[in-house]
């Protein structure tokens, strides 16, 4: 999908590229991005995710993943995780935070187009790509700059819901391109002790905004220090659970 | 404290001046701070809030405070939450966050030097400063930007304390403030059917940590959905609990 003037690397194949959206930063939508990632990769599909996600290095940390890029013959080669994810991040290329230097839309734009196009990706069946979080300029200009399938967005219960899907959707409108649902992420903590879901944050209210402004709920994810460990241990691939495989179902 | 070149408005007499500090954004400082100030302040004090964090409104938006500024004889006046915590927010003279345009720490650190000794602060015994997140320059030099008695350092269940306690200690010998202890945020959560201690992070390490390095830990904050409910209606100020009561014993 996308206009055909995209190119790709010799030998790279992209199928469907799907962008992970958020409303603010901190409600785990990297996490999301990667969790995703690696159901699909579980149920057979060949992924890569492109990491434009400035504000940090959520996706190299969770996955392993340290600074060698590699150059081929067919252009920059991707990492890949141990799980088999094909990954290339703009946290590795980026100078250090403490330059406290903004990258504006324009220039982090550019250089995920180049990414896209430049890398030897290979056979991909999806490209995930976890974006800057909000719903400004920055991550708009990002999605413009390649060809885009669908856009998944993730709220915690504290979030306005609807405001995030509302301003989701007019920017899904202009791209052409279909918000394909919500995630509540954060949305209980299981209780070990007697089974009681609680809702640290907030009360939930994710599933009755996305049916009320007609999008599809994927579904709610706990709030797990099995994600956060695994998160900070680099193997966050291997986390699974009822709740991610319910996302894509 | 401090060096005696720092002037203040007419008529302003401020006492303890103490810095928040966090090791990177979303564990809660912004709201400890503001839990930190009510609580001093019921106990008695005049309490200031100078909100330095350009990262987001937190601040004003917990003690429901909108963008009036005043401008008074003396210099201008700080806006008053409805406890009577007086307030000047660096976010209510920012531009606009869409404008993807950060301030560089000399230029924050400028501001808060102008907040602290041009507002008609009047007399308060404490001055509690909201930092940017995290330990690098923008903080430290806003530190140095004024007469300043005190580091409490915030963190949740999921940071490193030990890399952040061993930065700030650097931080604030160079500053000599002394770091006056750690508060380990979202360390647990209640589970209201059965009150199981929960811990949806990570384990809690916070007071090991503190007390291998020697500084006074101050407590743990539960993760409880009464703080988020209470700073989105801009009430944090009225929160109460044996936690926060704890922090200042
Ligand atoms: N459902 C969850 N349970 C526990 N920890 C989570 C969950 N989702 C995310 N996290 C953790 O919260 C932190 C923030 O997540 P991240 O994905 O970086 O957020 P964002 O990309 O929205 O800024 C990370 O340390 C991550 O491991
Ligand atoms: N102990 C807590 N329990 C529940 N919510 C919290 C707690 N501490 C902070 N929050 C909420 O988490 C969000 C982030 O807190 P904030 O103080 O802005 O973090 P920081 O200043 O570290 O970026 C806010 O919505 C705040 O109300
Ligand atoms: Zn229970």
């Amino acid at each position: 999908a996308g206009p055909p003037s995209f190119s790709t690397a010799t030998g790279t194949k992209i199928g469907k590229t799907l962008a992970v959206m958020s409303g603010k930063g901190g409600v785990g939508k990297s996490a999301v991005a990667t969790l995703i990632a690696a159901e699909l990769h579980r149920r057979g599909s060949k992924v890569g995710v492109l990491d434009a996600d400035i504000t940090g290095p959520s996706i190299p940390r969770g996955l392993g993943i340290t600074g060698r890029i590699t150059v081929g013959p067919d252009g920059v080669i991707p990492a890949e995780s141990s799980g088999g994810l094909k990954v290339m991040s703009m946290n590795l290329v980026l100078p250090s935070e403490d330059d406290a230097v903004i990258w504006r839309g324009p220039l982090v734009s550019g250089a995920v187009k180049q990414f896209y196009e430049e890398c030897a990706w290979g056979e991909l069946d999806y490209l995930v790509i976890d974006l800057p979080p909000g719903t400004s300029d920055v991550p708009l200009t990002i999605m413009q700059s390649i060809p885009l399938d669908g856009i998944i967005l993730v709220t915690s219960p504290q979030q306005l819901a609807g405001v995030i899907v509302a301003k989701a959707r007019k920017m899904a409108a202009s791209l052409n391109a279909p918000v394909l649902g919500l995630v509540e992420n954060m949305s209980f903590v299981t209780c070990p002790s007697c089974g009681e879901k609680v809702t640290p944050f907030a009360e939930s209210h994710g599933e009755e905004i996305a049916v009320a402004m007609d999008i599809p709920f994927l579904g709610r994810l706990p709030l797990d220090p099995e994600i956060s460990r695994l998160a900070d241990a680099g193997k966050l691939e291997e986390y699974r659970s009822e709740a991610v495989a319910e996302v894509l179902d």
